[in-house]
């Protein structure tokens, strides 16, 4: 499924351009293939065409992803299962968004190993194999400030490509990542300010 | 010291009308005091008069919040020690806003008597004691969503002003009391969708 990607790029490029349908025979030509194998890798990822019209653009592009495994944006991993990290491998509260933490990453030999309410903590060598393996877009990285840059760039290096930032750090990573900083400390801050407010009135 | 409260009181009003001085004259008047008593009982707070003015208003009010404790907007209290709890106790950020948590409380008798990161658990039927004792008006609440809302009544009952909510619930309080919910689920479904949006585009 090499030219499933290649596909990708250019049905991309041309719902940017803002074509609403696409047909194999264009596909065929710009990559110097056979139009029917175009036809039979794009029914391959479950997106029908239309007589005489071809496929739609957004469509054909979202099935391929999907078929790639490449839209996963539910399963997630997380980095530094210490006393905040075990917290969240064991809330139920996720899986309501349709969220789950699939693998835990940590390098404390006392928590490599086991089992953090149904969740796997592995060695952090282990990261660059399972991430891509299993597809995981999502990271989460509650280890110590010291770590923080590192881990996130290794997660980075290794496909991840959304990272959910617990540490007091402001992590540099290229412009293609999102990040979503939780600032714990700040919230509790904001609280205690409105209280004084309040004495103030 | 039951008069400092009235004169707080009063204080209040005079701050409202927008007064910038207050006379112990006119607070003793309103009160029916000797006004050497409430020049007294003010120079005890720490607040000065200035001769021919009288005291500042705002810093009158503020002293006596203060030598009454009733500005404590630092110290908090959590109830529900679980794992969500117990990571929060052991957080050094909360001291770089000048925060910290003072004591835990929960009904498990497992944890009940424990020190976690050097926090004292101590059991729910001690709360209404031990939060107006410590003049503590900040709560943490990280405890089941079935116990939430019977949580958050006994933590106002016993004075506090300000409630840190993690549950789901949407707690059902006087309006004088301010709240901060906190959605650790529904910012990693932010994460997700912003994930999901970059591959729209
Ligand atoms: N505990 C909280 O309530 C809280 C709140 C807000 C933010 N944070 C932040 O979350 C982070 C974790 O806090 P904590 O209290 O759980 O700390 P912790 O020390 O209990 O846990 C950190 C974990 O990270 C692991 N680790 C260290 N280096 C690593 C690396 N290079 N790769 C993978 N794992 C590594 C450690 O072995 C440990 O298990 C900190 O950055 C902290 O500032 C914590
Ligand atoms: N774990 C997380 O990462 C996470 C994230 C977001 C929100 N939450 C929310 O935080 C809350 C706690 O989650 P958790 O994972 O720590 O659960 P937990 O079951 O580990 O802990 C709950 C604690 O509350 C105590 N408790 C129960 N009833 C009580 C009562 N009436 N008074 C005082 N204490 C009582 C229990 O004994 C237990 O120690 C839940 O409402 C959950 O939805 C948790």
């Amino acid at each position: 499924m090499k030219r499933l990607p290649l596909y990708l790029r250019l049905i991309r490029g041309l719902v940017h351009d803002g074509e609403t349908y696409i047909s194999s025979a264009v596909l065929a030509k710009e990559l110097n293939l056979d139009p029917i194998v175009v036809r039979k890798d794009l029914a391959v990822t479950g997106v029908t065409g239309l007589p005489r019209l071809g496929f739609p653009a957004k469509a054909a592009e979202l099935s391929i992803l999907n078929f790639l495994g490449w839209n996963n944006t539910t399963d997630a991993i997380l980095c530094g299962a210490g006393s905040l990290g075990r917290a969240l491998l064991g809330y139920d509260g996720f899986k309501q968004h349709g969220l789950s933490i699939v693998a835990a990453f940590d390098v404390n030999p006392g928590v490599i190993g086991t089992m953090e309410r149904g969740v796997h903590v592995l060695s952090m060598s282990e990261m660059e194999k399972i991430v891509p393996r299993m597809r995981v877009r999502l990271g989460i990285v509650t280890v110590p400030a010291s770590a923080a840059q590192e881990v996130a760039d290794r997660m980075v290096s290794s496909g991840i490509k959304g990272i959910w930032n617990f540490t007091p750090v402001k992590l540099s990573v290229p412009d293609d990542i999102v990040i979503q900083r939780v600032d714990l400390a700040a919230s509790l801050a904001v609280l205690s300010h409105n209280l004084s407010l309040l004495d103030r009135h």
